[in-house]
């Protein structure tokens, strides 16, 4: 797994949730996601609080593509 | 704080959130 497939994905993953092309998703974007991953709802408003590193309630394509690569590699892109 | 939204995810739910992420097939079949 590279940087390629860490922005591929995260496209994939607003694609999915960002339906309005607003460029970032909010906890009622990601519930459209119970449908499609094997996680619970509650499971992914936790997803959500983590990867909001702000906490401002929107999760940017940045703050996502980060905590994927944090997950992955275990540090950020900066 | 009773009153705290829902916490932080646990490595186990996040591990499995990306790694769905990543095993979801993309684009056309």
């Amino acid at each position: 797994v590279g940087q390629n497939t860490i922005v591929e994905k995260t496209h994939e993953f607003f694609q999915m949730c960002d339906i309005e092309s607003k460029g970032f998703i909010t906890q009622r974007d990601m519930q459209r996601l119970t449908a499609e991953l094997p996680l619970s709802a509650e499971e992914l408003e936790n997803v959500f609080n983590t990867l909001d590193s702000d906490g401002n309630g929107y999760l940017t394509l940045d703050e996502f593509s980060s905590g994927f690569s944090e997950f992955l590699f275990g540090r950020k892109i900066s | 704080d009773p009153n705290m939204k829902a916490g932080a995810a646990n490595e186990g739910v996040l591990a499995n959130f990306f790694n769905s992420l990543l095993s979801k097939k993309t684009g056309a079949p």
